[in-house]
């Protein structure tokens, strides 16, 4: 669904906030 | 039969796709679908995240959002 499309791509940008 | 993906998730090919144009992290998303992959969200999440981790790829943002890509 396009709300759990959104949700993978909140939390892939939370895994790379650290990093970036 | 067994189920076949008919993706893979690996650093190849989220360098070819970012070498060939920039991406937001739902466009990546959108090209390793869990029903293609096989991988379930939070596989998917945590590989995704090491390879872009490990490919350091450049960051632009277009319409206000941020874009990866990669210069060959």
């Amino acid at each position: 669904s396009n709300s759990e499309a959104d949700e993978m791509a909140a939390a892939l940008e939370a895994e790379l906030n650290d990093f970036m | 039969t067994p189920s076949s993906s008919d993706v893979q998730l690996t650093e190849e090919a989220v360098r070819r796709y970012l070498i060939r144009k920039p991406m937001t992290t739902k466009d990546l998303l959108k090209k390793f679908q869990t029903k293609r992959t096989g991988l379930s969200s939070e596989q998917t999440v945590n590989v995704l995240a090491q390879i872009l981790k490990r490919l350091n790829p450049e960051r632009k943002n277009i319409n206000e959002k941020m874009h990866f890509y990669l210069t060959e």
